[in-house]
């Protein structure tokens, strides 16, 4: 499974349309503290299934969604789209996977595989197999695994299997 | 379960040594059961930069206690083959050298899987295949510039 | 108690949009009671970067979060007097335009002041007036090279 | 005051005598991970009378003391020395002093002001009200300042008055 392409429109400070086409190999993002860096990274989470809002560093689900500026209005829905080459990672018949997910300010969620309506437990159970979810690793993380007797080493141990 | 958290648990520890290893040249690296009880034990971690004495990965400096855990995580990701790897300025408490050695460390994974780095340092910057800058020129909304390392031009996107 | 602490929460006000706008430019910061309780009410720390909305200072970025921490904490030691500052690698989340901005802040501070930093950074460690090189040349044991920024000199003390 | 002088001896990795004349203006200890820095700023807290091991970063007291490599023997005993220029931030009629504190692996400790035997507490005394052990910042204090509903918020602001 690859990440081919990744779009945001909506999504936290990304009001604008933005796609990034990822290219094999090492990608880094670089930029100024606060310039929206790590809300790429929640944007992957969300689209790929995470609802924890403390996860997405969010209070509420509506603040996911473009919250304005002084020269900006708010927006009325956040969307993220991935593209996934399926080289057999995804349990799909498909060569190409593009998973989007939005969510409007009236609390209305949407969930498509290729474009087609499904639930949010549809993506979720995509990526349940790929480790998905456990491959993202930031400062947090690695403070939680530091502690001695959390549960959180067995677990990850455990999901090998 | 025990007899297949057991293999689990010997294939880390191999994965582990060898990345730890990598990051922190001549170091030693272990993990081990804190009980008897192999379901319901505590794991710990224990680890042994080169000179120094092998204790549990908590009592080391922050960056060898960063060290010590990226190592083993990635050990977990490599050894359910992750596809992607996903990092968020983890060599922020890392030192220069260390920085290098983690870097050989993923272009060697990028062979076979997708790396993906938020940092805000310079080498690793340098050592990636592609970089893309986020600014927030008007204020509060996110830009995109890509720029490529190869041709080093700029490139406005999105 | 309570007129002293009244007292004090105001000072604090404005010591901390005092150092607040000094490592983030055009920014407002404000320190507000959760509740009526004076004594008892939670502490709610408000930040607002240029450009972006006023939220508590837990909400933003972990850059954004640390210089709001930071320059409270200043403002609190400022308050106090404190004969010294010792801060160890709280630099390390910070990107180049802030770090300038925290090391002019703190070179105001030491004109009256002690300053001790620990860092990795190399800006941090040029806009100080000495440095000391810890190293671990024979392993496991410190040792200390003092390096004059003066005359370039390297000179090998303890 | 000001601190003019810090002497190590047998203090975690500073087995050999160390001692750091501190000039006006910033300093900066600087070196790679692992080299002892942050113990530097260890042997600060605990000369000025801190007792919690956790924040010390030992498990138990003996930890202070230097343990060993393949290549030296444990010392017996861990000393620092704090040398301060006293213009009235310490209560005492001396222009000079020095705090020196001792801990020896039979479990004795010995605290000396200007090489007289003293308790722990005349140390802790000295520097209670110049607000010494609130100067250090470090990654922790700037995580926990951040938790919202912690009473270390409150408790500083009240340390000022
Ligand atoms: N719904 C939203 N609408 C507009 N802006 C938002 C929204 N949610 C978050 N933001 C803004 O996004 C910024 C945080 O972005 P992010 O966490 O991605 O920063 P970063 O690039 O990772 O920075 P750092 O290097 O400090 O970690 C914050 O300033 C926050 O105010
Ligand atoms: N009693 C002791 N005897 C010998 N070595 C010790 C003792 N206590 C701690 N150490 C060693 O000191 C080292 C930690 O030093 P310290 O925390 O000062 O590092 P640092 O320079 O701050 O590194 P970083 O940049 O990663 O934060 C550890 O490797 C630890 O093993
Ligand atoms: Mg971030
Ligand atoms: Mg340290």
């Amino acid at each position: 499974m690859k990440l081919k392409e990744i779009k945001l429109l909506g999504f936290k400070s990304f009001s604008k349309k933005t796609e990034f086409k990822l290219k094999a190999g090492i990608t880094t993002f670089v930029g100024p503290n606060g310039c929206g860096k790590t809300n790429i990274i929640d944007a992957i989470r969300w689209c790929t299934g995470e609802t924890g809002t403390k996860t997405l560093r969010a209070e509420r689900v509506e603040d996911l969604i473009f919250a304005g500026t002084e020269s900006r209005p708010p927006l009325g829905m956040a969307e993220v789209k991935l593209v996934f080459e399926n080289n057999g990672g995804i349990p799909l018949d498909y060569e190409e996977v593009e998973v989007k997910r939005q969510f409007f300010r009236s609390g209305e969620g949407k969930f498509l595989i290729n474009n087609t309506p499904c639930r949010l437990r549809d993506i979720q159970n995509l990526f349940a197999n790929s480790g998905f979810r456990s491959a993202i690793l930031d400062q947090q993380m690695i403070e939680d695994f530091l502690i001695s007797d959390s549960d959180m080493r067995r677990e990850l141990l455990e999901s090998i299997a | 379960a025990v007899k297949q958290f057991r293999e689990t648990f010997a294939g880390i520890r191999k994965e582990f040594q060898f990345t730890y290893e990598r990051l922190s040249p001549n170091g030693k690296a272990d993990i081990r059961l804190s009980g008897d009880d192999i379901l319901e034990s505590n794991i710990e971690v224990w680890v042994q930069p080169e000179g120094k004495r092998l204790k549990r990965m908590e009592l080391f400096s922050t960056g060898e206690k960063t060290l010590a855990a990226v190592a083993l995580l990635l050990a977990i990701m490599r050894m359910r083959e992750s596809p992607i790897y996903i990092m968020d300025e983890i060599d922020a408490p890392l030192d220069e050298n260390n920085i290098e050695r983690l870097i050989a460390l993923l272009q060697n994974f990028s062979e076979k899987a997708q790396i993906l780095l938020v940092t805000h340092n310079r080498r690793t910057m340098e050592a990636s295949n592609s970089i893309y800058g986020i600014t927030m020129e008007e204020q509060g909304v996110s830009t995109v510039l890509s720029i490529n390392l190869n041709d080093k031009r700029l490139e406005l996107s999105g």
